[in-house]
């Protein structure tokens, strides 16, 4: 039996709309940790880890480790029918082929409650490495994902370089090359509105801007993103997710032939 | 040129 009250239903509905065009079946696994999903896109370049801790829910209820295989199309689909301010409970009962997705508006006046057919995925989990990163930059997520998406006009990678001057993106195409430097920022009145890099080692790696512009669909779920690079790893780029856990996009970089 | 990897080149399966 599981039964997980979420009082802001609307962090599902976000993560959701962050997830679903990078992978499309994934198993949520539910356990007494918490409720996460571990999945690749379609192609093994990116993999997205969400994690909303047991904490985080109103009411958390897991008898046993559970992994439930959806279609995220189809689960966001359902999602979209819950209102922003709603009450969303996921259930489902041992052994059955479906879960639920209750909505509760908050003065309880409306209860919806819409049944998923569930679905057998074969995934295979892979082991995440804790690593040093010779770089990890946080910035305004709004920032991050205006810089992806007015590279991507002008070409189709970025090189991410991190120096002693700064975070610098930059891209070249047909029309031409751009770069943008952000500095560290650490003066502004809001936390959330600065910049701060830490550098151990100066780092350089090139990305597919198509997957950066798809991790930036995350924008909504946090204020701040922060980009860790290390010159042999995949980039991961994590937004947390208030009081409950993150969701973290990793990226495999494109290599010199 | 650049050629893309992927993730399973950088992580392993469980």
């Amino acid at each position: 039996m599981l039964e997980l009250r979420l009082v802001q239903g609307s962090l599902l509905k976000k993560v959701l709309e962050s997830v679903k065009d990078l992978v499309t079946d994934a198993n949520f696994d539910c356990s007494a940790t918490g409720f996460s999903l571990q999945a690749m896109d379609s192609s093994h370049v990116a993999l997205v880890a969400l994690l909303l801790r047991s904490e985080g829910f109103e009411h958390y209820r897991c008898d046993r480790n559970l992994s439930m295989g959806m279609n995220l199309n189809n689960m966001s689909k359902m999602l979209k029918c819950a209102g922003n301010d709603d009450i969303i409970t996921i259930k489902a009962d041992d052994g059955s082929d479906t879960v639920t997705f209750m909505f509760e508006s908050p003065t309880q006046d409306k209860i919806a409650d819409f049944e998923m057919k569930l679905m057998d995925i074969d995934s295979e989990h892979l082991g995440i490495p804790e690593a040093e990163y010779h770089a990890i930059v946080r910035m305004p997520s709004a920032e991050f994902a205006r810089i992806c998406k007015d590279l991507s006009s002008i070409g189709d990678t970025v090189v991410i370089s991190v120096t002693k001057e700064g975070v610098k993106f930059s891209t070249r195409g047909d029309i031409g090359t751009a770069n943008i430097v952000c500095r560290q920022n650490t003066s502004v009145d809001k936390p959330e509105e600065s910049t701060i890099i830490e550098m151990n080692e100066p780092v350089s790696l090139t990305f597919a801007l198509r997957y950066m512009n798809s991790f930036t669909k995350a924008t909504p779920l946090a204020n701040s993103v922060t980009i860790s690079l290390s010159s042999e790893l995949p980039v991961v780029v994590e937004y947390k997710i208030a009081e409950m856990g993150y969701i973290r996009f990793y990226l495999a970089p494109k290599i010199e032939d | 040129g650049c050629k893309q990897s992927t993730i399973t080149k950088f992580f392993s399966k469980l």
